[in-house]
Order: structure tokens, then C-alpha cells, then sequence
């Protein structure tokens, strides 16, 4: 039945009132201030860690790079079991942090994180 | 457009990892005073900081720096009256107890200013390594410049003996005052080098740490 799914696709994107139902990435800035650690944190000011969210479309465009089983599963949700899930909304690609910071000692202190800010989503 | 939520409902453990790691970091209670973490090493700091990520904090290219963690260690004095005439010597030592084991040093320099211009003079600087407490010492030449006048001494020899590390780095800072005799400026002493650990934090990818159980296998 793929063919009906994606007949009655930009139907369903209107329903959930345009794009941006859709899954994607979505802000989250923090700031070292509002944690009351900018008298140690030099830089950056703030830290917005972004995160996904959103409806995973039923026809899992190439630009989410889902993996194959979350095609099944959304087949599986569509045409088999409503009550499996969807694929879920979640980063799929990161990028590290520089942090500056005062060290108790009152040495300074640039260290990188990894995996600190999400770039990108997939629905999995 | 949310309003950022008042901090007394921040949870006591933030969930954020960053965070998480961080808060191991924290110098305890807000009220803590800052280190005397100011002046010439802030600032090469922060033009390090510039250089190596963006606004955002995320570094603009790969490892430009070489490295994921660089530890800039003030020196400690050893007091006295640095200056005789023309001449000013400063003995500092750096204090290396307590490196975390998941950093590895790479490489370690000390960085200060061969001159410095006063009103009426110049100050000419250099460093000595102090060997076996005073027995013996050793000139050390610069092996970089990297901007602004800095000098770059590269100490790592002498930091990693064998397999182990040392707990501490002596040295002598020793300038003199050129320019005209008689001429006289107010005697102002330069701002001791610091030592900057490049290191190589092998658990920087971590989450913290015990974030699941550990699940038996069937």
C-alpha cells in the first residue's frame, strides 16, 4: 500500500498544520548565568544543546537517514499494529563544546566535550 | 519565548551530560571566590579560546589546536625582593599534583614576554630551569613565538621523566633593565610565564559516569 501513503501525504502534513510537526531540530539555550556559574565559566556565555522533536512522517524522507528498521516499524505502525509505535524523534548527528573555565585552583582551564550539541535528526 | 525558570527549580542534579560533567568542576558554592585567574594569562586564554571555537562554542576546525584539553598553571612565588638594580629575578614553581589520570600531557610550554616596554626603558627577559634544586640550571631558549610578543618554551622534557611525571617545575626568571643609565622608571615587575599542559582527556566522550545499570546478560 506505499502507494496510498504517499498519495495521501501532503494531506496528513497539512493536517498537523505544516512542516513543522515535522520532526526536527528545535533550540534549547541555556545560560551559564541563569546557573549562576558565569563567575567561573568564561566562555561560551551560553550553551544550547538543541534537541528533536516532531512526528516521523509516515514515508521517511532520505534526508532523516533512518536506518531500515524504522521503515518497517513505520510500515508496521501504518498498516499493521497501531499500537507499535512510530519511530521515534531523536538526534542523529553531534558536534563537541569548547569550554573556558576557571579551575579551583585559579588556573584556566579549555577543554572540548564531545557529543555536546545535536545537529541533525533521524527518526529510528 | 519561554521565561527561563527560576533557578531554585533547576533540579539539585542537572540532566543535561554537559552540565553534569561540569558541576564535577564546579568550585563549590557561588560564593566562591575566583582564582587569580586574570590579566596576561586570562587574556592569552580567551584570544586561545577565539581562535580555536565560535561564538556557540563549537570549535571551527577539528583538533586546530591539537588537542582537547590545554591547562593554563599559574606560578607560585617565592617571595622576596625581586629586583637588585638593574637586574630582576623572580624563582617560581608550578605545582602539577592532581592532573586527573584521563588527561595525558602531549606537550607542555611555558609562555612569557622576552621584552616589555617601559616609559623610558626596556625589560629583557629569559628563563632558567632550576635542576636538582639549585645544583644546576639551564637556559632556556625559546622554541616558538607564537602572537602579540609571546615566547613559547617547550618544557615537556623535562615535565615527563621516563614513565612517571614530575610533581612540580622550578624556574628563574631573571631580567634586566636596558636603556639609558639614569634614566629611571618606575621598577615594575613583569607578570610571571605560565605553563600551558596540552592533553589528551581520553574520557571527554564520556557520559557521566553510571548512567545505566549494568545489565546481566541472558
Amino acid at each position: 500500500d506505499t502507494g496510498t501513503l504517499a498519495h495521501d501525504l501532503p494531506n496528513y502534513l497539512r493536517e498537523q498544520g505544516g512542516e513543522k510537526s515535522d520532526c526536527s531540530l528545535r533550540p534549547f539555550p541555556v545560560s551559564f548565568a541563569q546557573l549562576g556559574w558565569d563567575h567561573w565559566i568564561i566562555a561560551p556565555h551560553r550553551y544550547n544543546p538543541r534537541y528533536c522533536k516532531g512526528t516521523c512522517p509516515h514515508l521517511l524522507r532520505y534526508d532523516y537517514h533512518a536506518p531500515n528498521h524504522a521503515v518497517v516499524q513505520s510500515f508496521v505502525h501504518q498498516l499493521v499494529d497501531a499500537s507499535v509505535p512510530r519511530p521515534s524523534c531523536v538526534p542523529y548527528r553531534y558536534s563537541p563544546i569548547s569550554v573556558l573555565m576557571i579551575e579551583r585552583n585559579g588556573g584556566i582551564l579549555y577543554k572540548e566535550y564531545e557529543n555536546m550539541i545535536a545537529e541533525s535528526c533521524t527518526c529510528r | 519565548n519561554q521565561s527561563p525558570p527560576p533557578l531554585g527549580s533547576l533540579p539539585a542534579v542537572p540532566t543535561l551530560p554537559l552540565l553534569q560533567a561540569l558541576q564535577t568542576r564546579a568550585p563549590g558554592s557561588p560564593g566562591w571566590q575566583v582564582g587569580p585567574a586574570s590579566g596576561q594569562p586570562l587574556r592569552y586564554m580567551l584570544n586561545l579560546y577565539r581562535r580555536a571555537a565560535d561564538r556557540e562554542g563549537r570549535p571551527r576546525r577539528r583538533r586546530s589546536l591539537g588537542t582537547n584539553t590545554i591547562r593554563l598553571v599559574q606560578a607560585t612565588s617565592h617571595g622576596g625582593q625581586p629586583w637588585t638594580g638593574r637586574w630582576y629575578l623572580q624563582a617560581l614553581t608550578y605545582h602539577l599534583e592532581g592532573q586527573p589520570e584521563a588527561e595525558h600531557l602531549l606537550r607542555a610550554t611555558v609562555v612569557y614576554l622576552p621584552s616589555l616596554s617601559l616609559a623610558r626603558s626596556r625589560l629583557l627577559c629569559a628563563l632558567e630551569l632550576v635542576v636538582a634544586g639549585e645544583a644546576s640550571r639551564v637556559l632556556l631558549s625559546p622554541t616558538a613565538r607564537p602572537h602579540h610578543g609571546w615566547a613559547e618554551v617547550d618544557v615537556t622534557p623535562y615535565l615527563v621523566l621516563g614513565n612517571s611525571s614530575v610533581g612540580s617545575l622550578a624556574l628563574r626568571h631573571v631580567c634586566v633593565r636596558a636603556g639609558r643609565t639614569g634614566s629611571h622608571d618606575t621598577l615594575v615587575a613583569p607578570g610571571h610565564p605560565f605553563l600551558l599542559l596540552y592533553l589528551n582527556d581520553t574520557q571527554a566522550g564520556l557520559a557521566p559516569p553510571a548512567a545505566e545499570p549494568h545489565r546481566h546478560r541472558r
